[in-house]
C-alpha cells in the first residue's frame, strides 16, 4: 500500500 | 496534529488574509502576481478533489475548502474587480514552465496511477513553484511592499512549519511521505533569499529592495 495514500495534510 | 503543523496551517492561513485584505483594504493589486494566484487556485483546486470522498476532519475540510474560496476570491479581485491596478507588465514568468514539469513529475512520482493521485502529486510539485511569479515580479520591479512581504514571510513560513512536523511525524508515527517532504524541502529553499532580505530589512524599518 502507498505510504500516502490517505492524504491526511493540507 | 502537532504544534509545528498547526503553526504551519495557521501561518498559511495568515498568509493567505494578508493578501485579501491587503488588496481589499488599498483597492489595489499593484505589486502582486496574479499568476502566482492563478497557480495556487489550481494548487487547491487538485489537491482538495477529496473533499468529495473523503472526510478526515471538521477541521480539514474548513481549511480546504477556506484555500479554495480564498485563492479563487484573490484571483477574481486581481483580474476583475481591481484589474485596473494589476501590474501585468511585470508580471511576465511563463507559468507552462513550471505547469509542464510539474506534470512530467507528478507521472513519474505517485503513490499511485489514479487520477485523484496523480492530481494530488501535481498539486505537491506545482505548490513547491508557485511562488515563482511572484519573486520574480519583486525582482523585476526591484522592491517589494511591506504588507507583500510580510505574505511571502507568512506563506514560505507555512512549508518551514511542516518540515518540522514531518520531521516529528516521523519519530513519533513513523509517518513518512517522500513526495510531500521533497517537494516541500524545494519550496522553503526558494523562499531562503526572501527570508533574509527580510529579516535583514523589513523587520529593521525599511522597504524591500533587490539589488540588480
Amino acid at each position: 500500500k502507498a505510504p500516502n495514500s490517505f492524504h491526511d495534510e493540507l | 496534529m502537532n504544534l509545528f503543523r498547526l503553526m504551519g496551517d495557521v501561518s498559511h492561513v495568515l498568509a493567505v488574509f494578508i493578501l485579501l485584505a491587503k488588496i481589499w483594504r488599498t483597492r489595489s493589486a499593484a505589486g502582486i502576481s496574479g499568476r502566482s494566484q492563478i497557480l495556487f487556485t489550481i494548487v487547491y483546486l487538485a489537491r482538495y478533489m477529496d473533499l468529495f470522498f473523503s472526510f478526515i476532519s471538521l477541521y480539514n475540510t474548513v481549511m480546504k475548502l477556506l484555500f479554495i474560496s480564498a485563492s479563487c476570491a484573490t484571483v477574481y479581485l486581481i483580474y476583475f474587480k481591481f484589474r485596473a491596478t494589476y501590474d501585468g507588465n511585470h508580471d511576465t514568468f511563463r507559468i507552462e514552465f513550471v505547469l509542464v514539469p510539474s506534470l512530467l513529475l507528478a507521472f513519474i512520482f505517485h503513490y499511485s496511477m489514479s487520477f485523484f493521485e496523480l492530481a494530488w502529486s501535481f498539486s505537491i510539485f506545482l505548490e513547491a513553484v508557485a511562488i515563482l511569479p511572484q519573486l520574480f515580479m519583486v525582482t523585476k520591479t526591484g522592491e517589494a511592499e511591506n504588507i507583500t512581504s510580510h505574505y511571502l514571510f507568512a506563506l514560505g513560513s507555512y512549508r518551514a512549519l511542516y518540515i518540522l512536523n514531518w520531521i516529528y511525524r516521523y519519530y513519533t508515527e513513523g509517518h513518512f511521505d517522500p513526495i510531500a517532504v521533497c517537494a516541500g524541502i524545494v519550496q522553503t529553499i526558494l523562499y531562503c533569499d526572501f527570508f533574509y532580505l527580510y529579516v535583514t530589512k523589513v523587520l529593521q524599518g525599511r522597504k524591500l529592495q533587490v539589488l540588480p
